[in-house]
């Protein structure tokens, strides 16, 4: 069964479609299977990895909706061998306005997911701790959370946590009980001595949950995004490439450690 | 009546926050009356001007919900003199869910805002185009969405002109019949050339609808939230407070020729 892991963080603009992209993109480079799902009605993972928004008509709003389409009746190949995404559209906010009166909602993901053929899913969440993300929780076994170096990012952790808690204790998954939850370090510049000091301290409670690991701030992985790339194939020697392609080898060598 | 300014961009962490409260603070301190309404669940637009969280219970839930308490139950004062916040908490989501069954359910804020004794009022909108978003577009005279150097932040403009356009055609106030919508570019880097000429480029069309006034990148903007404060208060001298002090003006240019 696929290893499931999400993307969250409620604060806005964290990094969540970058880490989705380049972790799952620096998996498949390494010969795992892997599957990215869209689960923000922005549709963002799908636009930085290059799948034409007008190649698909269905998306992850017609799995989630009465519709119950298949998984595989959506997903599409992407542009790196061993990476596939299911895709998003506006529509599917719509849909989860619907689902806020359906009995198992939480569960609707977890349902879709069972037995795919990849190694790995990773799922991109939408800015907010609603009805998608709480699906996101309820189907993972794992939880990323990408944090920027600045207070707001900080004063979300708390909520988060709370929900993760929460969902765990309705959770299907055996994995899911052990809790795997990890805090990732994004966008960090070494010249901003006294907003680092700050979050460093304020993080150190959370120090075992946080991956060691940090992503610097670095242009070429906005440019990537512009040239609808993996930031390994669009600038290689780069520091953010060289920094997603050390968090895809810790995240292995947690996942191994299960 | 109070002019209302909405804040709106689904894209997550392009600087809705940062520019309600130090874009409110600017125009407080030349004088005028300033509301600011927190309509993110996240409750930022309070912590980054400083109110304590434990000072209040009711918020903007009570006045968006059945309760409909009015908003001088909830305002409070900031340490800014001129300017007041209507708080948020994380309950407000719940509220959000519930109102998407009720009817009129687009008008509720605008009538909660009316005859306040304000000269202006601005909501800060958490990053969707949902229900508590079409609330802040029904209630406005004018938009301004904050966009950063990315592509992200350009995928969503056609998606929220399409929201302001279906709003307009709806909406109550004369004023908004004018339509008046701003972009403004923020977390500006001079260094990034091939970024900024991609951005640049991209909303060559929406020039008429950008402000000329450009927020750079400031780390003493990030600092001046960690300590609570406007950034005028935390560094006059800084970049960050010269460029929403010029923005404020421009704003008031605008205001002024309506
Ligand atoms: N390490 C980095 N260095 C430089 N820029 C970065 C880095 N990581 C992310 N960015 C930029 O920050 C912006 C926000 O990133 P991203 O869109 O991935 O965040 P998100 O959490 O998915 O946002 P949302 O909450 O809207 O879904 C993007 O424009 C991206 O280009
Ligand atoms: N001009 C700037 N220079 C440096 N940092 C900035 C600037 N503007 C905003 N930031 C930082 O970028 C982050 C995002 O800003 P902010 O939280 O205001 O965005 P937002 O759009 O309100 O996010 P959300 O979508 O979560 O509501 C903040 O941590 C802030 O410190
Ligand atoms: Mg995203
Ligand atoms: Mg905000």
């Amino acid at each position: 069964a696929p290893f499931i892991v999400s993307i969250i963080n409620q604060k806005g603009g964290t990094g969540k479609t970058t880490t989705t992209i380049n972790l799952s993109a620096a998996l498949a480079y390494l010969g795992y299977r892997v599957l990215m799902v869209d689960l923000d009605p922005q549709g963002h993972t799908g636009i930085g990895i290059g799948v034409d928004p007008d190649s698909f008509i269905e998306s992850m709003a017609e799995v989630m909706s009465i519709h119950r389409k298949s998984m595989s009746d959506i997903i599409l190949p992407t542009y790196v061998s061993g990476l596939w995404l299911a895709p998003a559209r506006i529509h599917l906010a719509h849909v989860a306005e619907q689902l806020y009166s359906r009995v198992f909602r939480e569960a609707i993901l977890h349902q879709a997911l069972q037995s795919l053929p990849y190694d790995f899913i990773f799922i991109d969440c939408p800015p907010s701790l609603g009805v998608l993300t709480i699906n996101a929780l309820y189907a993972s076994g794992f939880i990323i959370t990408p944090c920027q170096m600045s207070r707001y990012s900080l004063e979300g952790l708390a909520d988060l946590l709370l929900s993760v808690e929460m969902v765990k204790s309705l959770a299907p998954q055996e994995l899911f009980k052990r809790n795997i939850f990890r805090i990732l370090l994004t966008m960090f510049d070494k010249r901003n001595k006294v907003t680092n000091e700050y979050v460093l301290e304020e993080i150190r409670p959370y120090r075992d949950l946080t991956f060691k690991t940090i992503i610097l701030r670095n242009e070429a992985i906005n440019q990537a995004q512009i040239e609808q790339r993996a930031v390994f194939d669009f600038d290689p020697a780069s520091t953010g490439a060289a920094d997603y392609q050390q968090l895809a080898v810790e995240f292995l060598q947690l996942y191994h450690r299960l």
